[in-house]
C-alpha cells in the first residue's frame, strides 16, 4: 500500500494472507471462502496444489502468524487466462477452507456486493494489504497489514490513461474491460502494490463494508496519473454465490 | 299285519276334516288320537269350524274327548245360530293324550256349503309342582322342594335333608353342605319346627378370599341351653360358628345373636342336640361383600381415579399426574400405574410419586449461546433465551428466541417450534473503526 497507514488490529479483519510461493492478498467473505484474485494462485501457471497455498488471517502483523489454515480446494474463475501476462480480465478466484473459521473481533467476512451495487466515481474505498509500501521515498516491503482510501475513478477516464501510455509507445499494458474498474489520485502517491494482489477494495456504506474490487494490477505504483485496477466484484456475485453452493 | 314301531310322539300336529277345505262328506264317523309327551298336555286350537249346525249338534258334530271324559262337542260356524262353536279359545287336555271323533249323518241339505273344521295342536308343559297330578289325590309331589322341568318334574331337599331313593321324600342328613354363593339363606333342620333329636349338622359358608361372610340370624332362635352358676352355657345344645385362626363361637339361648361380621371368606357352622331337650332351631341369611382397602390418599402434583368413598377387594385405581409431571416408582420412571385391592385389603403396589420432567440441557447454538431466564435444572415451564455471539453473529430473523421447556419434553419456541435457531455471519461491520484511530485531516 502506498501513501497509507498502518491498521491497527481488528479494524480489517477480513485481510487474509495468501501467500503461493510470494504474497498476496485475499478477503474472508464466508467461515470457509476466501476471495482472491486469479493471478495471485496462478502466478506461475497452472493453480497450484492446495497444500501449497499458506492461509494466514487474524493478525495485522506478518511476524506474529500464526499456523496457516488448511485449504480445501482452489476455485479459479473459468474465464481467467492470462497466458500471456497482459489479459487480466475476470481476475477472480475462491479459496475453500478445510475447517469452519470461527468470526471474532479480528475475523469477520466483508459482505458481497448489494444486488444495487454501484460503482460511482469518486466513491471513496479502501484497499488493503501485505504488499509494498513506502518509506521515505524508498519502497519497502512491509510486515504490518497497511491501508489507504481512494475513490473510484470514472472508467473513461482511466481507460485514456491507459491508452495515452499506449500511445507513448508502451504496448504491454493489459486490456482494460468491463469486469474491471480504477480506483486512485490523479496526483499518485495513494495506490495499492505488488503484494496486495487479491486484497479487497471495499466501499463502506451504511456502516457496513462491501467487496467493490480485488486488487488486480496496474503500472507502476502510486505514480502520478496513474491509477489502479481492480477487478470489478459486482459482477461476480452469481459466480461467487454459484461456486461456494456446488461445493 | 306287521308291527310297527312306536313312533315318538309330535309336540304339535293340525287335524282336518276329510277333504277339507272341500265340503265333508256325508256317513262319516273319522277318529283321531292325538297325543304328546308324558309331562305335557295338549292344547288344541281351531282355526276354522263349520259343521252343519243343528240343536245339541244332533246331526253333524266334532266330539273332543279326554279317555271317557268328552271336553266339548262342537257344530255350526262362527256366525251360526244354532250349534255349538268353541270359539277363539283353545281346548286344553287334562293330560297328555285328547281324542277327536268327527261324525256325519247321511242327509245334509247344506252340504255343499259346510266345509268341516281344521285345527291345529301343541304341546304344553304340565307345571306339576303347582298342579295337582290327575286322579291323584295322595298329597304334594315332593317332600320339600319341587322343581318343574319341561315335561316332568325333580324334588329335592333343603340342606340338613338328602333325597330318599324314591326321588321324592326327604331323609334328615346334614353334613357336608357347602355353600359358595354369595348370599343365602340357612336354617336349621325343620325349623321352625323342631327336628328329631341327636342331630349333628355342619354348615359350610366358603367364598373365594377377598369376600367377607356376615350372618343375619332370624329373631326366631331357639337352642337349648343349660343355666349354671356362672350363667346360661350350651352344655347340650349349640350352634358352633367358626372362623379360620379364631376362637370357636359357641351360641344357644333364645336370643338372636342377630348380625355377626365373620371378617371370614369362610365359616363353618356346627348344629349340635342330644337325645333330650328341645330346641326349635335357627334360620339366617348370610351375605358377603368385599374385603376393604385403605383410601390411597392424595398425591403432589398428580390425582389418583376414580375417587370413592371406600375402596373394595378388586377395585382398581389409577394414578396420573398433572401435566409437566412424570410418574417414579423406586426412583424409576413409569409410564402407568394402576394398582388393585387385594383380597388381604392391602393395595398390591404403594403410590407412586410424581416428579416434575425436564428437557434436559438445551442444545447449545453454533455460533451462538443459551442462558436460563427462568427455572431450573432444565424443569418444565424453564425457559431458555437463545442469542447469537454479537457482534459477529446476528439470528437469522434478527431476534433472539426464547424457548420454554414444554409438557412433551421438547424445548419449544414461542411458535411452537424445536428447531434451533440459526446464527448468521454479519459481514463488514469490524468492531474497530479505522476513523476512530485517527483525528486528522
Amino acid at each position: 500500500i502506498i501513501g497509507g497507514s498502518s491498521a491497527p488490529a481488528d479494524t480489517i479483519p477480513w485481510q487474509v494472507l495468501v501467500n503461493v510461493n510470494g504474497r498476496g492478498g485475499g478477503m474472508v467473505i464466508a467461515d470457509r471462502w476466501i476471495m482472491t484474485a486469479a493471478h495471485v494462485l496462478t502466478r506461475y501457471g497452472d493453480p497450484p496444489p492446495t497444500s501449497s497455498v499458506q492461509i494466514h488471517m487474524g493478525r495485522t502483523d506478518i511476524q506474529t502468524l500464526p499456523t496457516p489454515l488448511s485449504v480445501a480446494s482452489i476455485h479459479i474463475h473459468p474465464g481467467y487466462n492470462n497466458s500471456d501476462g497482459l489479459n487480466y480480465n475476470n481476475d477472480i478466484a475462491l479459496i475453500k477452507l478445510q475447517e469452519v473459521v470461527t468470526f471474532r473481533a479480528s475475523i469477520m467476512p466483508l459482505c458481497l456486493p448489494p444486488q444495487d451495487a454501484a460503482y460511482h466515481t469518486g466513491t471513496m474505498g479502501m484497499v488493503s494489504g501485505f504488499g509494498i509500501t513506502d518509506e521515505g521515498n524508498k519502497r519497502i516491503l512491509t510486515n504490518m497489514l497497511k491501508y489507504v482510501h481512494i475513490p473510484v475513478v470514472d472508467q473513461q477516464v482511466c481507460s485514456q490513461t491507459f491508452a495515452k501510455m499506449k500511445q507513448q509507445g508502451n504496448n504491454l499494458i493489459p486490456h482494460l474491460t468491463d469486469n474491471m474498474f480504477c480506483a486512485g489520485v490523479p496526483e499518485g502517491k495513494k495506490d495499492s502494490c505488488q503484494g496486495d494482489s487479491g486484497s479487497a477494495y471495499a466501499i463502506e456504506e451504511n456502516s457496513q463494508f462491501w467487496a467493490a474490487g480485488i486488487v488486480s494490477w496496474g503500472v507502476e505504483c502510486g505514480k502520478k496519473g496513474k491509477y489502479g485496477v481492480y477487478t470489478k466484484v459486482a459482477n461476480y456475485v452469481d459466480w461467487v454465490q454459484k461456486t461456494m453452493q456446488e461445493n | 299285519c306287521w308291527l310297527l314301531p312306536r313312533s315318538k310322539p309330535l309336540m304339535y300336529g293340525e287335524v282336518q276334516s276329510p277333504e277339507y277345505p272341500q265340503p265333508y262328506p256325508p256317513n262319516l264317523e273319522q277318529r283321531w288320537d292325538l297325543s304328546v309327551p308324558d309331562g305335557y298336555q295338549i292344547q288344541l286350537t281351531f282355526t276354522h269350524m263349520d259343521i252343519e249346525a243343528s240343536a245339541s249338534c244332533y246331526y253333524d258334530f266334532l266330539t273332543v274327548l279326554y279317555g271317557e271324559r268328552v271336553l266339548g262337542r262342537f257344530c255350526g260356524n262362527e256366525n251360526s245360530a244354532d250349534g255349538h262353536h268353541p270359539g277363539d279359545q283353545p281346548i286344553l287336555s287334562p293330560g297328555n293324550r285328547l281324542t277327536l271323533i268327527f261324525k256325519t249323518d247321511n242327509s245334509n241339505p247344506e252340504r255343499q256349503n259346510n266345509v268341516g273344521f281344521s285345527a291345529y295342536y301343541q304341546a304344553i308343559d304340565i307345571d306339576e309342582c303347582s298342579a295337582a297330578t290327575p286322579g291323584d289325590s295322595s298329597g304334594p309331589l315332593c317332600d320339600q322342594i319341587c322343581l318343574n322341568t319341561l315335561g316332568s318334574f325333580l324334588c329335592t331337599c333343603h340342606h340338613g335333608y338328602k333325597l330318599h331313593s324314591d326321588q321324592r321324600t326327604c331323609t334328615l342328613s346334614c353334613v357336608g353342605g357347602v355353600f359358595n354363593e354369595a348370599e343365602g339363606t340357612l336354617f336349621s333342620p325343620g325349623y321352625p319346627v323342631s327336628p328329631p333329636h341327636a342331630i349333628s349338622c355342619q354348615y359350610i359358608i366358603s367364598l373365594q378370599p377377598g369376600f367377607i361372610v356376615s350372618l343375619n340370624f332370624s329373631d326366631n332362635f331357639q337352642i337349648e341351653s343349660v343355666d349354671t352358676e356362672q350363667g346360661p352355657v350350651c352344655l347340650y345344645h349349640w350352634l358352633q360358628v367358626t372362623v379360620p385362626d379364631r376362637d370357636p363361637m359357641k351360641l344357644c339361648g333364645t336370643t338372636s345373636p342377630g348380625v355377626i361380621v365373620t371378617n371370614s371368606n369362610t365359616v363353618t357352622l356346627d348344629y349340635h342336640t342330644d337325645d333330650d331337650g328341645l330346641s326349635r332351631g335357627w334360620s339366617l341369611e348370610y351375605s358377603t361383600h368385599r374385603v376393604r382397602c385403605p383410601l390411597p390418599g392424595s398425591i403432589a402434583k398428580g390425582r389418583v381415579t376414580p375417587i370413592l368413598a371406600a375402596y373394595f377387594y378388586r377395585d382398581y385405581i389409577y394414578v396420573r399426574c398433572d401435566q409437566g409431571y412424570k410418574l417414579m416408582m423406586d426412583g424409576e420412571e413409569i409410564e402407568s400405574f394402576s394398582t388393585m385391592c387385594q383380597s388381604n385389603g392391602h393395595w398390591h403396589l404403594p403410590l407412586p410419586e410424581c416428579h416434575i420432567i425436564d428437557c434436559g440441557k438445551p442444545e447449545s447454538l453454533l455460533n451462538g449461546k443459551v442462558d436460563f431466564l427462568s427455572g431450573s435444572d432444565n424443569q418444565y415451564h424453564s425457559v431458555v433465551q437463545y442469542s447469537c455471539n454479537e457482534p459477529f453473529y446476528a439470528p437469522l430473523g434478527h431476534e433472539n428466541v426464547n424457548y420454554t421447556c414444554d409438557a412433551d419434553r421438547k424445548w419449544r419456541s414461542d411458535n411452537n417450534i424445536h428447531v434451533l435457531p440459526t446464527c448468521l455471519p454479519v459481514c463488514g461491520r469490524p468492531t474497530r473503526s479505522l476513523s476512530s484511530t485517527s483525528y486528522q485531516r
